[in-house]
């Protein structure tokens, strides 16, 4: 869990 | 942030605002899918958990909230006002749900966006398969009834709208961040197709002042 893929968009 | 995903957003929020206008004014829920308001609360749920664990801005974070929150209160109105309307929703919300699900969950198990097998990165990639074809009971419903109140045509539109304008930002991004997620465009770009056929209709009857009518 966490930053692996990070997801900016809504 | 770009001006294409802010308007995006903010044709999102706008859509919800219409869709809570619509059940208010007219006490009513007919017209309204249940099975895709339920989609839809389903897809932030598997997207945005990921509030509590990731931090990217005030901004993300409190739309994230807002449309977590916004969609089961949705709910909520919905199933308190459900014998409001017209027609018995069970006769008309008829579309096979179980089938988007399966297909959503098979195609983010298959490829998870960027090859990344986490359960958050599988939940994700889940839930933009899921939101790009959430609409299907909403539009198969107004196929069904042939007419709709204003506000609910203005609600469907302006959630077209939202994903459309995502489509212009990845565009954007791909130019000038350097930034580009195939997963995202590939599901925006059907999400937004499923509605061509809406907002052809919608151009015609509504932007022309007639009533809306499916012909």
């Amino acid at each position: 869990l966490g930053d692996e893929n990070a997801h900016d968009e809504l | 942030m770009n001006i294409f995903r802010f308007l995006a957003d903010m044709s999102h929020v706008l859509s919800i605002l219409l869709l809570l206008q619509k059940i208010r004014s007219s006490n009513s829920v007919a017209g309204i899918s249940f099975k895709t308001q339920a989609l839809y609360a389903l897809v932030f749920v598997t997207r945005y958990l990921d509030v509590f664990i990731y931090f990217v801005s005030i901004y993300n974070t409190a739309m994230k909230i807002l449309f977590l929150g916004t969609s089961f209160y949705t709910l909520h109105v919905m199933y308190k006002k459900r014998d409001s309307g017209t027609i018995a929703a069970n006769t008309i919300d008829t579309f096979r749900v179980e089938f988007l699900l399966i297909g959503s969950l098979a195609l983010a198990l298959i490829f998870p966006s960027e090859r990344i097998y986490s359960v958050t990165n599988i939940l994700w990639t889940f839930s933009l398969w899921l939101e790009s074809v959430a609409i299907l009971p909403q539009l198969f419903m107004l196929q069904r009834t042939g007419q709709a109140e204003s506000l609910t045509v203005h609600y469907i539109f302006a959630l077209g709208l939202y994903r459309g304008f995502y489509v212009l930002n990845w565009i954007y991004r791909y130019y000038f961040d350097n930034w580009f997620s195939l997963t995202s465009f590939v599901t925006g770009i059907i999400q937004t197709a499923l509605y061509s056929d809406f907002f052809w209709v919608y151009y015609q009857k509504v932007l022309k002042g007639k009533k809306f009518e499916l012909p």
